[in-house]
């Protein structure tokens, strides 16, 4: 995607980053 | 042949107004069952909420690009929410696959949430009509257009009151969920992110002092990460 970096691991997403756990 | 840069930009608008002329400005029905399915269902607060931040955004941008821009600001705005629920829905589709679950009740009543979700739509809307942007020096609003520099990243912030911290926690999931961004929106984005992990997100006030004071005090400090790493 355009040399991007995506960071986030597989088990990583929007509700781990806001705490919805 | 390469495109000038007044052709380029108005290849970009086209696309991104093509792109989101099938996108509703009101949630699609899959968005509404979404919300429905939350243990509270935030609809009536993301309304509101809409409205509030619309009025706000076309008043600052009349502020910032002249007083007759203010009609710009709503269409810019307005593109900005087409292209908010359309990166909410696939975000949640994907949270919903990744997570096996239907309610995202605290997630869509977290009015940081949409905050950062609508203020990185409108970065892309405002990128695209090349009102934000990093070059002729943007963020140091120094030379370019002052037009141009008054509404550079990271003004979106300002005007949402938005801590910078909080708004780069969306921007990688916004590009994964919207694949369709051009080459240059994205390095757009990646250079907010780069800004705000190098300067922005360390200024006095940012909530990342206190998560760094409770991570410490939790004892999770004491997992360091080897330098090579």
């Amino acid at each position: 995607s355009h040399d991007y970096h995506f960071g986030l691991e597989d088990h990583e997403g929007i509700s781990e980053l806001f705490d919805c756990d | 042949p390469p495109q000038t840069p007044i052709r380029a930009a108005m290849t970009s608008i086209q696309l991104l107004r093509g792109d989101l002329t099938s996108s509703g400005d009101q949630p699609s029905t899959v968005l509404a069952t979404y919300f429905k399915n939350c243990t509270v269902d935030p609809t009536q607060d993301v309304l509101k909420r809409l409205e509030t931040l619309g009025q706000v955004f076309s008043q600052r941008f009349g502020q910032a690009v002249g007083p007759r821009c203010v009609v710009y600001g709503r269409q810019r705005f307005a593109l900005g929410v087409r292209l908010y629920y359309k990166v909410m829905e696939a975000m949640l589709k994907s949270e919903e696959k990744r997570l096996s679950v239907q309610n995202f009740s605290k997630l869509l009543n977290d009015s940081t949430f949409h905050k950062s979700l609508l203020a990185c739509a409108l970065e892309v809307v405002m990128s695209t009509y090349g009102e934000s942007s990093f070059k002729n020096g943007g963020y140091n609003h120094g030379g370019g257009d002052p037009a141009e520099t008054n509404v550079c990243f990271p003004w979106i912030l300002d005007v949402f009151s938005l801590a910078a911290f909080d708004f780069y926690k969306v921007i990688e999931s916004f590009i994964k969920a919207e694949p369709t961004l051009s080459k240059d929106i994205v390095k757009h984005l990646e250079t907010c992110e780069n800004l705000i992990m190098e300067r922005i997100a360390w200024r006095t006030g940012s909530p990342l002092f206190e998560l760094l004071k409770q991570e410490h005090e939790s004892g999770a400090a004491e997992q360091v990460e080897p330098p090579a790493s």
